[in-house]
Parts: structure tokens; C-alpha cells; sequence
């Protein structure tokens, strides 16, 4: 464990904190994409099959638990919730996400560390990861601006995979032999796409006036 | 071991 990696983990902590409570508190989930939210329970589903066979740490299962818990919470809520799901736009939450499982799947399929089960869906959860984020992108550039909570929760879900690109850095030149391409590449296309946002978020924070992403 | 196929993060 390095200070790059927890820095990454308790920002992505957050990130699905600060969704959850937004949710729960004021019973509303408008500006947040389901779709993007589907794709993160299937990435947690897919990536922590090991939870219950390769103990790792106390502090890993619990993460993993924490994540697969709140992911899958998050949909609830705004699936099933008698009063959260009535904000959600599901008219302009229309991204065909299938479009982005069964590519991720084949893609994991022909590029792998190990043709095994786990290994093919360890592999297709990091590739899903990143391009989790595109239906909430384009429903924030539908709904033209964002509340505070949607950006903040995009803007900790953006910085975490940036500081796991320091991580991986620092372990690369620490430890012998840790050579991990596909992660590497998967995280920093994934880093870029929140490119635009964290350009605007942050002239939006620096001018203090309200995030508009440009139609 | 788990560290080796990067297993070890979350």
C-alpha cells in the first residue's frame, strides 16, 4: 500500500459517499445517470468475485464490501424507491449502455493476463470502468448544468483513477517485475474522458460561478 | 501470488 493508492481509494470512498447520502437525504437522484450506476455494480460484481476465496486484508474486504454495497444500494434507490425514482429522468438517461458491456467483454477476451474466468472478468471490470462514466457524461451535456453534488461526486470519481496512475507509477519503479499493462492503459483512457469535465468544473470553481458544460 | 496479477488492488 502507498500514500498514492489510499489517497485513491478514500477519494473514491467519497465519491460513492457523497452520491449515497445526496440520494438519501434529499430523496432525489435528478442529474444522475442509472445507467452509469448499473455499470459500476457490474464492475464491482465482476472485479471482487475473489472477495470470498483470496483473503487479501481486513482493509481490502472491507472496501470491496463497501463498494459493492453502495453501488448496488445506489441502484436500488433509484430503481425501486418509492420516491427517489420518481426524479430520475430516465427520458434523457438513454445511453445504450449494452453497447458498452459486450464490447468490454469480447475486448477481455482477446486481451488478458490469464484465459480464465476470473482473469476475463477481472480484465472486462477495468475496461467497463472505464468508460462507466460516459452515460452520466452525456446526461449532464443534456441537462446542460449540474447541483453541486452530481460534480463534486464526478469530479472525487475522476481523481481517484488519477491518483491510481500515480500508484501504478510508484509501484512500477518499487517493486521488480510489477509490469501491468492493461489496468495502466484502462485507467489513464479513463482519467482522460473526465478530461473536459475537470477543465470545466474547474473554471467553473475558479470563476465561482456555476458549472455549465458547452452543448 | 495475487500482488503479481495486480489483484492486490481494489
Amino acid at each position: 500500500m502507498n500514500i498514492f493508492r489510499f489517497a485513491g481509494d478514500m477519494t473514491h470512498l467519497a465519491s460513492v459517499l457523497v452520491l449515497l447520502l445526496k440520494i438519501h437525504t434529499i430523496k432525489s437522484c435528478a442529474g444522475v445517470s442509472l445507467k452509469t450506476q448499473e455499470l459500476y455494480a457490474i464492475v464491482f460484481a465482476t472485479r471482487y468475485l475473489d472477495i470470498f476465496t483470496d483473503f487479501i486484508s481486513l482493509y481490502n474486504t472491507f472496501m470491496k464490501l463497501v463498494f459493492l454495497g453502495s453501488s448496488f444500494s445506489i441502484v436500488w434507490y433509484m430503481r425501486s424507491h418509492k420516491i427517489v425514482r420518481r426524479s430520475y429522468d430516465k427520458d434523457q438517461d438513454t445511453f445504450r449502455h449494452y453497447f458498452l458491456i459486450v464490447p468490454c467483454l469480447l475486448l477481455a477476451m482477446i486481451i488478458n493476463e490469464k484465459f480464465t474466468f476470473r482473469e476475463v472478468l477481472w480484465t472486462f471490470s477495468l475496461f467497463l470502468e472505464a468508460v462507466a462514466i460516459l452515460p452520466q457524461l452525456v446526461l449532464l451535456q443534456r441537462t446542460r448544468n449540474i447541483d453541486n453534488l452530481t460534480g463534486q461526486y464526478i469530479f472525487l470519481l475522476g481523481a481517484y483513477r488519477a491518483f491510481y496512475i500515480f500508484n501504478w507509477i510508484y509501484r512500477y519503479f518499487t517493486e521488480p517485475h510489477y509490469v501491468h499493462w492493461i489496468p495502466w492503459i484502462a485507467g489513464l483512457l479513463q482519467t482522460l474522458l473526465y478530461g473536459d469535465f475537470f477543465y470545466y468544473y474547474f473554471h467553473s470553481w475558479k470563476n465561482n460561478k456555476k458549472l455549465q458544460l458547452p452543448a | 501470488t495475487k500482488a503479481h496479477l495486480g489483484h492486490d488492488e481494489l
